[in-house]
């Protein structure tokens, strides 16, 4: 199993600390910090990293597509491109290896999922958001979160996620969902429903273990006011975003990238 | 007394909240909540509020300039231009009136402070944090604070901090500090510099009021894992801006807007 997972946000919003607690282990080493002096580059990058991790029993090879630099710039009307090349250049190898004689196509490179983290502004989108999430809504299963949701009361997230819906259907962008089988059970039915009624999730990511008031010790983050816990679904998302990219919907991902997204690249490039 | 009061940064990042909470009174409306379907505003507005407010028994006729649309396009380039022509053009009044025969020089509306909102992501400035600071700094005196600082660790604040100021030397970017004087008593003396030693401000505000684990009513924000005050010193450092801006520097901050920042202004006009 490969899972090919790709983030897309301004910098500081989280999206390092969330790849390695999705994953509960450190994806990246140290960030090397660039001095007051340093170079800011001018484009963005796509960085790749991989590794092999245990999920419930299964071996997944999992690759996490970075995007630094995206909408960091002063004029950020090209910070999406790099991304959607990327993505294209990864359909464009899979269309070329299915058309060889002797093929071989256990490796799948396509990106199955993007997260695309929004800014706990308490507003709406911002034009940055709705120009890249049209970009990539038809290329990729795109699915949005709050990022630091720590930064927000409750009553806000509620206003915040009504608020993102409502930008997201006027904009008529697509995000992923998960088919719904006839032969579900009901507990399955109703899971599901509850991942997705959480949409776009509130996260929060952590991999420090900090101590609880009462005692315990948890992956969180710890204020002089008190101690956010990731995986407390009554403080944020996390958990639920885990289950719909790795466990539960897993397979869907892969799939829908397969059947639907490369099908459409692969006949509009077929045909143009 | 009056006290112009300029404040920058991106839409979301608690500025008509903080003004609020300065001033301990709504300063503004209910936002209007711009529909989805809204048409964005393509330049930067600047908006005008004044109040009066009673300060420790001192009547003080508050004026907040506010930037709405700074740093919120895909494009940013020119966002700094609107506010520098403002501040600009507030000159240009004073210099004018100046000018007159018959000359009132009671009204004084040029900027005497302006409060830049810095994005807590936890690594360093952005590049257009630095563009608009370095346009900023030698017209008016530049307060930079971090926003939203609940969403910080003690320790993330530590390390974000030093960071901001390290970018700040290094730019050579000019940040208000007040004077120091030769009869100051011992206690103020410990006080300013007590302050100043929390540059850059890490500030949250509120003018809700919240009940605390143990039983207090306070201006916070309560979140499911504990509420946040901004009144208390062990939270953020809120009381600190507010101490430098209204009690103990405000006399400070109209007088190096006359005696040098306008002072420039009107030699570099009159050389040029
Ligand atoms: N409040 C809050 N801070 C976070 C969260 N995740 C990461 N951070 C902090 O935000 C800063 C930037 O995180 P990082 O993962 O490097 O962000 P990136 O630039 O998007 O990769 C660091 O100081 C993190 O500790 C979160 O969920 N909530
Ligand atoms: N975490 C946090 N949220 C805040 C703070 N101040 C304001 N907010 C929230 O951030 C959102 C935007 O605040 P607002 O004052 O409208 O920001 P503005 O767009 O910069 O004027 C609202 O949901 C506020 O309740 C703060 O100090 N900390």
């Amino acid at each position: 199993f490969n899972l090919n997972l790709m983030v897309v946000g301004e910098s500081g919003l989280g999206k390092s600390t969330l790849v390695s607690t999705l994953f509960n282990m450190p994806m990246y080493g140290p960030k090397e910090k660039k001095d007051p002096g340093a170079e800011v580059p001018k484009t963005v990058n796509v960085k790749t990293v991989s590794a092999e991790i245990d999920e419930g029993g299964v071996r997944l090879r999992l690759t996490v597509i970075d995007t630094p630099g995206f909408g960091d710039f002063v004029n950020n009307s090209d910070s999406w491109k790099p991304i959607v090349e990327d993505i294209d250049r990864r359909f464009d190898a899979y269309l070329e290896d299915e058309n060889k004689v002797h093929r071989s196509m256990s490796n799948d490179n396509r990106i199955h999922a993007c997260i695309y983290f929004i800014q706990p502004t308490g507003h709406s989108l911002k034009p940055l958001d709705i120009l890249v999430m049209k970009k990539l809504h038809q290329k990729v299963n795109l699915v949005p979160v709050i990022a630091k949701s720590d930064t927000m009361t409750e009553e806000e997230i509620i206003t915040f996620k009504h608020r993102i819906l409502e930008d997201i259907k006027h904009q008529e962008i697509e995000i992923f969902e998960p088919p719904r089988y006839e032969n579900d059970d009901e507990e399955t039915l109703v899971e599901n429903a509850e991942i997705m009624a959480s949409v776009p999730f509130a996260i929060v990511g952590s991999t420090q273990l900090v101590a609880t008031p009462d005692g315990r010790s948890v992956r969180g983050r710890s204020y002089p006011w008190g101690v956010i816990e990731v995986d407390n679904e009554e403080h944020c998302d996390f958990v639920k975003l885990r289950q719909l990219i790795i466990r539960n919907h897993l397979e869907e991902l892969r799939e829908r990238t397969a059947n639907v997204l490369y099908e459409n690249y692969r006949t509009d490039k077929l045909t143009s």
